[in-house]
């Protein structure tokens, strides 16, 4: 049955390349769809709400000096702003006044790793944009194109591994042979996770979040048992209340700020499977799963990179 | 050209446009 | 067969609800002082063009004050159309030096084509709308568009329109 079980989702997944590979990033858009997109003379609060306001966490920019497109503003910028603002409490006047156009001059101030902005045309095969991905450590990929009349750059979209692996498992009956338990699939990542306590300063949460290049953070407690976690997009609700003034607060606190709406956090075990995982995917927007064990003692993360990963390269 | 009621000194006005077989809401927030 | 053997669940303390009474219930000092964020989408209400409740004439006035203003240029408006104004309109980026040069060497139209158009809703209600109309090279040659049916006109970048008719906006925001 193992046997039967391993050719199978080897199978599946050849399967699913060569439908990632028979689409383009044209096909995953929507038929009609949004795209807000921001000027880079904005100031950064303002942008904040209209992130918050339109229930997104990043938006292409436009530079209407140059009249080109001008990178993603993603959480990673606002959590430059909030340590820039802790390594500089007496600039408080340029950071109220910040304008997004000035995000790249805070990223060099505080010496932050640029993201690497991948772009890539729509008509491209998919395989392609997740390759650049996943290249790329981002977790989206801006769709460029350009005006037939005046070579003008046109955003047309951005495509993220969420709306990949949502648009896999909607289009691939295959996902529901993935069968073998992820414990056995070198997909968890368990060596040093960092993760924190219900106690720590969120600062020192948000220190965590970049010195890891990761997106999020777990909260245990002295058993090492999980009990919540600290996701980059929170620090948008902590700027947003303002208390990014008081950065000494406990990430237990800064938590308070999360709305109602937030739907919890996702977890499993090392005996799951990815059929069921992508089932989930397909029903819910979850953005990664925490691993644990039967004691609900935390064991690692599995994030939608390693599954987008496994799904191109695995096997 | 839509446009939205000018908010917090900022201003929206969008125009949907087909790419493709496809429409897109392109919205631009600019500061007033 | 999927559901039964699953482990996948959600977990409990990470709910907000539930978060907020234990931190309460811990007596963290700040617990009490923070409220969540309240994410209210507000539905962004959408209105064609500007609306203006103004007589008509002061309203085509302003626009007029406006575009020249902001450098744009109009055809002199027929007798019998006083509500439709052609405007052409440079649209001068800070692109590379040879701006006018895409790539591969063609000439970028440079001359944004648009249609203003004052009309009236009902009584002293009045719409003032804009129409993206072509590009122009200020050459004089008439642009590629001709011979690019709007079927095949497959990839417009709609910046441009929107970046002008936003200056235009707040032009009138302002003047007003």
């Amino acid at each position: 049955n193992r046997e039967k079980l391993h050719v199978e989702q080897k199978l599946a997944i050849e399967s699913i390349r060569k439908f990632l590979d028979s689409k383009t990033s044209y096909d995953v858009l929507p038929v009609s769809y949004r795209l807000i997109v921001l000027d880079t003379s904005l100031m950064v609060k303002k942008s904040l709400n209209v992130l918050l306001q339109n229930n997104i966490v990043s938006a292409p920019l436009w530079d209407s000096k140059t009249s080109k497109f001008a990178g993603l503003l993603t959480s990673s910028d606002f959590i430059n702003v909030i340590q820039y603002y802790f390594s500089n409490p007496d600039k408080f006047e340029l950071v109220d006044k910040l304008q997004l156009s000035g995000l790249k001059d805070i990223e060099k101030a505080i010496g932050a790793e640029p993201l690497d902005m991948a772009s890539i045309h729509p008509s491209k095969p998919l395989f392609e944009a997740c390759l650049k991905m996943l290249n790329s450590k981002s977790r989206r990929i801006p769709l460029i194109d350009k005006d037939e009349e005046t070579h003008r750059e046109i955003v047309v979209s951005v495509l993220t591994q969420y709306r990949i692996l949502k648009f896999v498992a909607l289009n691939c009956r295959e996902t529901h042979f993935l069968k073998r338990p992820i414990g056995e699939l070198n997909i968890i990542s368990e060596q040093n996770v960092k993760k924190c306590r219900m106690t720590t300063p969120v600062i020192d949460v948000i220190q965590l979040l970049t010195q890891g290049g990761v997106s999020s953070i777990p909260i245990v407690d002295e058993e090492g048992v999980l009990i919540n976690i600290y996701e980059a997009i929170d620090v948008l609700g902590l700027i947003k209340g303002g208390i990014y003034n008081d950065l000494s607060l406990s990430v237990g606190e800064a938590l308070m700020r999360r709305s109602d709406d937030f739907e919890g956090v996702y977890t499993c075990t090392r005996n799951d499977k990815l059929s069921t995982i992508m089932d989930n995917i397909r029903k819910s927007r979850i953005h990664r799963f925490f691993v644990v064990d039967e004691n609900g003692r935390l064991v690692g993360v599995m994030t939608l990179s390693d599954i987008l990963k496994y799904i191109l390269l695995g096997e | 050209l839509a446009t939205s009621s000018i908010k917090h000194n900022t201003l929206c006005v969008a125009s949907i446009v087909r790419y493709r077989q496809k429409y897109v809401t392109q919205i631009l927030y600019a500061p007033l | 067969s999927n559901e039964e053997d699953s482990t996948l669940s959600i977990l409990p303390t990470s709910l907000p609800q539930i978060h907020r009474a234990n931190m309460l219930a811990q007596g963290f000092p700040a617990a009490s002082k923070i409220s969540p964020l309240v994410n209210k989408k507000s539905k962004t209400r959408w209105h064609f063009g500007i609306r203006s409740h103004s007589y008509p004439l002061d309203v085509m006035g302003e626009i007029y004050i406006a575009l020249k203003n902001l450098g744009a240029e109009w055809a002199k408006p027929s007798e019998e159309d006083l509500w439709t104004i052609r405007v052409r309109w440079r649209y001068d980026v800070l692109e590379n030096s040879n701006a006018f040069n895409s790539e591969d060497g063609k000439k970028i139209p440079d001359l944004m084509k648009m249609v203003i158009q004052l009309f009236q809703i009902e009584t002293n209600n009045y719409l003032v709308d804009f129409k993206f109309d072509g590009w122009e090279s200020n050459y004089g040659d008439m642009t590629k568009r001709s011979n690019i049916s709007e079927d095949e006109m497959s990839t417009f970048s709609a910046y441009p329109f929107l970046h002008l008719t936003a200056k235009l906006i707040m032009e009138l925001a302002v003047n007003s």
